[in-house]
């Protein structure tokens, strides 16, 4: 589950606690996340977002899946009847919840959930996965935490402070044109806890009893603004627009972005660059340079008209090594702020950059600060049309650095041109085929 | 990053459990069952995805899209759904108690 190997949890190696009968006591939902996730997805985009656990390709009849995404915000309430045994464990509330806002975009999440459901809970009850805040729309939120069909419902929890309740799995799975997206949805728990202590309220008198044993919001009062700071490098993520493409960009001077040649493939394209932070801002500009079609260093630069004011310019980074587990203490953190290249557009009306927490899986771990590179491709398998959004082709800064400060000197496109004659080991990793130790033979 | 995640870690653990839902004498049709979250022990307590119960409501999903429809009563599920919920047993329970040393993982017969 891509977590530290720590002390082994109390809970395992011992026989599961026998099942208990239970009673729903209540179906409730969150307006808020409704209202987010109809302006989100409500569009005309819609039918291209599918929320099932199955595959597109898995035989789910169209009534089926309607049911799925009409339940998919919807939670249940359930009363435990106790056996005498359980009866004396510790009263009290479990958790203690987050409130709405009180964790910053990018923050560590930790998801718990039983992939498969009850079907094998000797092995998968309360499997671990983490992750980070990866985007925020009101009380509809995303983690990049991996999370498999059975585990909505889960508990998403904080590592500061220590397993606070931030929210639960709607959705584990989001598949958008055919393609799974990586990213998880969930549903906010407080205002999830606040919508179950009015419903119980308003349905009978007894009821309110268990209205008090909602478990208490702890941390920032609610009501603050919701906190979207993140870093300030992660203000370099722009979002370049050509015609009805659109993907991520990097701010590598106030008026020169790079971006990837499949975003605005054609040299002298106009393009429109949207950035939102410092302040949100949207400006036109022009493609200077595109590689070859060819070209494993799938790149566009872009000349803008104006300057982006104030949006901090990341600072290459020198060395790469690869990662390992020794050096994970004093590994800095890789984090990876994309708008999704791929053109996908997930909380488009937001446009804010949705992080990824991506440090073990990058090839290096090393203590350097520092712009690593450009994210151009993720792995896509051809055989069965998954696409793998955590294993992706990246390009390191140092092999574009001195052609982009080169042309943003003296405008000359020399070094960048020389990128479309990239050597034969970087177009086999990018083409991730051996080169064919003799040439196919003519069948004629 | 490990030491960070350690009391999350138990945390999580003490409050995941795992819903499964089912029909009285129809044991084949079903079960669907998904994850939870124990808000309390005792009395018991849990919060879960309400799409396990999509094939129970009495007036079918639509009645979830419903304009204005932010809860339903617990009776909007037929009389012959039955629930069962399963957690880890706690830290401080019967049965309880950390066991170091032993591995973590066994191979049960699923």
């Amino acid at each position: 589950a891509g977590l530290e190997p720590g002390p082994p949890a109390p809970s395992r190696g011992r026989p599961l606690q026998p099942r208990l009968p239970a009673e729903l006591l209540l179906l409730l939902s969150c307006p808020a996340f409704w209202a987010h996730f109809a302006r989100l997805f409500g569009d005309e985009a819609a039918e291209q977002w599918r929320f099932s656990s199955a595959a597109p390709d898995d035989e789910v009849s169209e009534e089926e899946e309607a049911d799925q995404l009409r339940a998919l915000g919807w939670f249940a309430l359930l009363g435990v009847r106790l056996g005498q045994e359980e009866v004396e464990e510790e009263r009290g509330p479990v958790v203690a919840v987050s409130p709405l806002g009180a964790v910053a975009k990018g923050a560590p999440l930790l998801v718990c959930g039983s992939p498969f459901g009850a079907f094998c809970p000797d092995i998968f009850l309360n499997t671990l996965s983490c992750g980070v805040l990866s985007n925020v729309a009101g009380p509809l939120l995303l983690t990049d935490a991996r999370c498999l069909p059975g585990t909505e419902g889960g508990g998403v929890f904080t590592a500061r402070p220590a397993g606070s309740l931030v929210a639960l799995v709607a959705a584990p799975l989001c598949w958008k044109a055919g393609e799974w997206v990586g990213f998880t949805l969930l549903c906010a728990a407080a205002p999830l806890f606040r919508a179950a202590r009015d419903a119980l309220r308003r349905l009978r008198p007894s009821a309110a009893a268990l209205a008090a044993l909602m478990p208490p919001e702890v941390g920032v009062p609610w009501g603050l603004p919701l906190r979207d700071s993140g870093p300030l490098w992660a203000a370099a993520a722009v979002l370049v627009e050509c015609g009805t493409v659109w993907g991520s960009g990097v701010a590598v001077a106030p008026r020169l972005v790079v971006t990837c040649r499949h975003v605005s493939p054609r040299e002298a394209a106009r393009v429109l660059v949207r950035s939102t932070t410092p302040k949100s801002v949207a400006i036109w500009g022009r493609v200077v340079f595109a590689t070859r079609e060819s070209c494993p260093y799938d790149i566009a630069v872009v000349s803008l008209e104006e300057d982006l004011d104030d949006v901090p310019i990341p600072v290459p980074a020198e060395h790469f090594h690869e990662g390992g587990w020794h050096a994970r203490d004093a590994a800095d953190h890789v984090c990876c702020a994309q708008r999704l290249q791929w053109g996908t557009p997930l909380l488009q009306p937001l446009r804010k950059p949705p992080w990824s927490w991506i440090s073990q899986s990058i090839t290096d771990s090393k203590a350097n600060r520092g712009w690593k590179g450009i994210i151009t491709s993720n792995t896509r398998d051809n055989n069965t049309g998954a696409t793998y959004p955590h294993l992706n082709f990246s390009i390191p800064i140092t092999v574009l650095q001195p052609a982009l400060q080169q042309y943003s000197q003296t405008q000359d496109l020399g070094g960048l041109r020389e990128l479309d004659c990239a050597a034969e080991p970087v177009r086999v990793v990018w083409r991730l085929q051996r080169p064919l130790a003799e040439a196919p033979r003519s069948k004629l | 990053m490990g030491k960070q995640w350690g009391s999350a870690m138990r945390a999580a653990e003490q409050a995941g459990c795992v819903v499964s839902a089912s029909r009285a004498g129809r044991p084949e049709a079903g079960p669907w069952s998904c994850s939870g979250v124990i808000l309390s022990r005792s009395p018991g307590l849990v919060l879960c995805h309400g799409g396990i119960f999509v094939p129970y409501l009495r007036a079918g999903s639509e009645v979830l899209t419903t304009a204005g429809a932010a809860f339903l009563p617990g009776d909007s599920c037929s009389d012959d759904l039955r629930l069962h919920v399963q957690w880890a047993p706690t830290a401080a329970g019967p049965g309880g108690g950390a066991e170091r040393g032993r591995p973590g993982l066994c191979t049960p017969q699923c």
